[in-house]
């Protein structure tokens, strides 16, 4: 329910002039998601693959993780757009380790790493916040994910 | 950092006080940076920086998309950001698993119309996409490197969930850094530093998100065999944003099937 918490706490007035928000004084409460604009969105392209090659060809780091317990944007469709991509596989899938426990998988290609994290929502840091503070540590390092 | 941020005329901008904070040893500030003059359109912004002791810390822009959803609501407020809310809605604690304890995170309510970003253009909310939102995030950046000087040259990266956001695209991301990269193309030392970007949970490509999307939603068994290969038939080669008619009612029929649960966290009790 944490959505009802933040919509309650940004529409107090004081919690707007201490962030310096709202300084117009729109008429209308703050929202967590704007239904007008998500309603009438208009340009999408159906793929950002092409950017990912761009992005990759250009020696960017490049990090794509995934909590295995979102259904909206479930693993697998993750894998399937990845494996798209055609990288070639420099460490194949292994578990990564938090504290000796599983913390999920990853897999390192050429130009882009995979994690997923074992037992995360959508909300990746929500759900999972040890071991996703974990994936950000090590995206920030360069370094694949713990495998011991 | 009270007289660092008067002496870059920040003072304005900083976050001195949260209602219902807890002490904190880092610095935040927030405020807005106008993207275009003519329409009045200005995004909102809220950084988080590193405690002193971990600085100079890389510089990380988080990005929530929906599109149409907040960054503070969701990395800010749920995920990464240094506070959660407690069920009062008035008191805050610290998140012990904070991403600004080894960075410094901005987050950013992109476009105009998520969260406190406003235009005075009101036709704005209703033909707004992926090609002005990712421009509008560019010049964004490029004025908020002038009001923050000490972060030019910084290792600077983007992150973001899903379509950057919460439900069924998500572009921002990528779209944004292909701008950074390009614009920074042939120069010497840019002082954007852009090293790289990490996504979670991020739809990619329409075909083969949609056929992924269907195999787990069928291997977790919330659908059934007929409507498995209903949605292969009618939605595989359609789009994610648009789906046509056919495509919608086997969608439609997913839902009904599914029940009351929480798709973006299969197994966690629903909020009721």
């Amino acid at each position: 329910c944490t959505e009802r918490y933040s919509t309650e706490y940004y529409n107090r007035p004081e919690v707007q002039r201490a962030l310096h928000a709202n300084v117009t004084g729109i008429n209308y409460t703050w929202a967590t998601c704007s239904d007008i604009l998500n309603d009438n969105w208009r340009d999408s392209p159906r793929s950002v693959l092409p950017i990912y090659h761009e992005l990759i060809a250009a020696g960017l780091r490049i990090w794509v993780f995934s909590g295995d317990t979102d259904a909206v944007v479930p693993l697998t469709a993750t894998r399937y757009s990845i494996d798209a991509l055609g990288l070639p596989t420099t460490v194949s899938w292994y578990p990564w380790y938090d504290a000796m426990k599983v913390g999920g998988w990853s897999q390192v290609y050429k130009g882009l790493s995979l994690v997923t994290v074992r037992g995360a929502g959508h909300e990746v840091p929500l759900h999972r916040p040890r071991q996703a503070l974990i994936l950000f540590k090590h995206f920030l390092q360069g370094k694949p994910m713990p495998d011991a | 950092s009270a007289a660092a941020a008067a002496a870059s005329g920040l003072a304005g901008e900083r976050v001195t006080y949260l209602p219902g904070q807890p002490p904190v040893d880092f610095d935040m500030y927030s405020g807005y940076v106008t993207v275009d003059k003519r329409a009045g359109r200005s995004l909102f912004y809220w950084l988080q920086e590193a405690p002193a002791a971990a600085q100079p810390a890389p510089l990380v822009l988080w990005l929530n998309g929906g599109p149409g959803c907040s960054s503070v609501a969701y990395g800010a407020s749920e995920e990464l950001g240094a506070f959660r809310i407690r069920p009062d809605g008035a008191t805050l604690f610290l998140n012990d698993y904070r991403w600004n304890k080894v960075a410094n995170i901005l987050f950013l309510d992109s476009p105009a119309g998520v969260g406190f970003s406003y235009t005075n253009t009101t036709s704005d909310l209703y033909d707004s996409g992926d090609k002005r939102t990712a421009h509008d995030s560019y010049k964004f950046l490029v004025k908020w490197f002038e009001k923050f000087p000490q972060y030019k040259y910084r290792d600077f990266y983007i992150a973001g969930e899903s379509y950057a956001g919460i439900t069924l695209l998500w572009h921002y991301v990528p779209q944004l850094s292909q701008l950074v990269y390009r614009n920074n193309k042939g120069v010497k030392e840019p002082l954007i530093n852009f090293k790289g970007f990490m996504v979670g949970n991020a739809v990619t490509d329409d075909y083969h998100d949609y056929i992924g999307t269907f195999e787990y939603w069928w291997n977790h068994g919330i659908i059934s065999d007929g409507t498995y290969r209903l949605l292969n038939a009618s939605c595989v080669h359609d789009s994610g944003e648009h789906p046509a008619p056919a495509c919608l009612a086997a969608l439609n029929a997913s839902t009904v099937e599914q029940g009351d649960i929480d798709m973006y966290s299969l197994y966690t009790p629903t909020c009721n």
